[in-house]
């Protein structure tokens, strides 16, 4: 049978800090779920 | 001269919601074989403004089958979404439209869809039945049994098969085999088709009739079959189903 692989963890990355107050723009996409995520 | 950057929409915005409306009803209104598909979820949307009232848009959109087969009138908003442990069928879809004065149309769009992993299924429900192959040998075989049987014991027109639209089988604590398949009527009746079956033809575009079958088999331990055939009735193309006028397969 086909077994689906554990996603392996992403490495963290070394996140380049942002600069002070920098707020992200608001996550656009993707949108709500209407039913179930398969 | 830099191209108009991407004009910023969000996923769940009214006018988003409204574009991905109008592709889900130009993909299911194009479909010939199959099922409705219902909007599960925006994936990603895109704008590129061409001149004050006409935008290009690109959308990636996430359906799910519902139970309602391409050919029935039902309204999509009435469709139920096929349950996560019915073996759910997601389609993936990307949708190129244009909006022009507010009103979208479909320029290109193109899905393909698959069943959800096995393995989540039984993890949640390990006695479910799982979606079978349409080809499998017993799932042919109970589409036969199940029309046969239907054709042999009901008044009315003879019906043909149009295609297997879904099967499952189950294995424990029984063997069932469960079918769903599009049918239409022909231009026989069911006991002059007793005769020669080959000579019955579909009905012509205009008086066309088509329908859906589900069947379960018992295979194991005991043997049972039931049949439940609903005809649409005939039907005049609408904007839910305007290949009707151009004919089906």
């Amino acid at each position: 049978p086909v077994v689906k692989r554990a996603v392996a963890q992403v490495a963290q990355r070394d996140k380049v800090p942002h600069p002070v107050g920098f707020v992200s723009p608001p996550l656009l996409c993707p949108g709500k779920v209407r039913y179930f995520k398969i | 001269v830099p191209a108009t950057p991407p004009a910023l929409l969000g996923c769940d915005d009214p006018e988003a919601e409204a574009a991905a409306e109008a592709a889900v009803s130009y993909i299911n209104g194009h479909s010939r074989h199959g099922y409705k598909f219902a909007l599960n979820r925006i994936e990603n949307i895109r704008v590129l403004a061409q001149d004050p009232n006409n935008e290009i848009l690109f959308l990636e959109l996430d359906l799910l089958e519902t139970t309602c087969h391409i050919l029935s009138p039902t309204p999509l908003e009435n469709c139920t979404v096929r349950s996560f442990i019915e073996h759910a069928v997601e389609g993936d879809c990307d949708v190129k439209l244009q909006r022009r004065d507010g009103q979208f149309s479909v320029l290109a769009s193109k899905c393909h869809s698959h069943a959800d992993s096995s393995e989540d299924i039984t993890q949640l429900c390990p006695n479910c039945p799982l979606l079978a192959r349409l080809n499998d040998t017993e799932v042919l075989a109970t589409v036969t049994a199940a029309l046969s049987d239907h054709n042999s014991r009901t008044p009315g027109a003879y019906l043909r098969l149009l295609e297997i639209g879904r099967a499952k089988i189950q294995y424990f604590p029984a063997h069932i085999v469960v079918v769903e398949f599009a049918v239409a009527a022909t231009n026989c009746s069911a006991e002059a088709a007793q005769g020669n079956a080959e000579a019955c033809q579909l009905l012509p575009d205009d008086q066309s009739n088509f329908g859906l079958c589900t069947a379960s088999r018992v295979l194991s331990p005991s043997k049972d079959l039931k049949v439940d055939c609903q005809l649409y009735g005939h039907q005049v193309p609408t904007p839910d189903t305007p290949f009707l006028s151009q004919g089906v397969s």
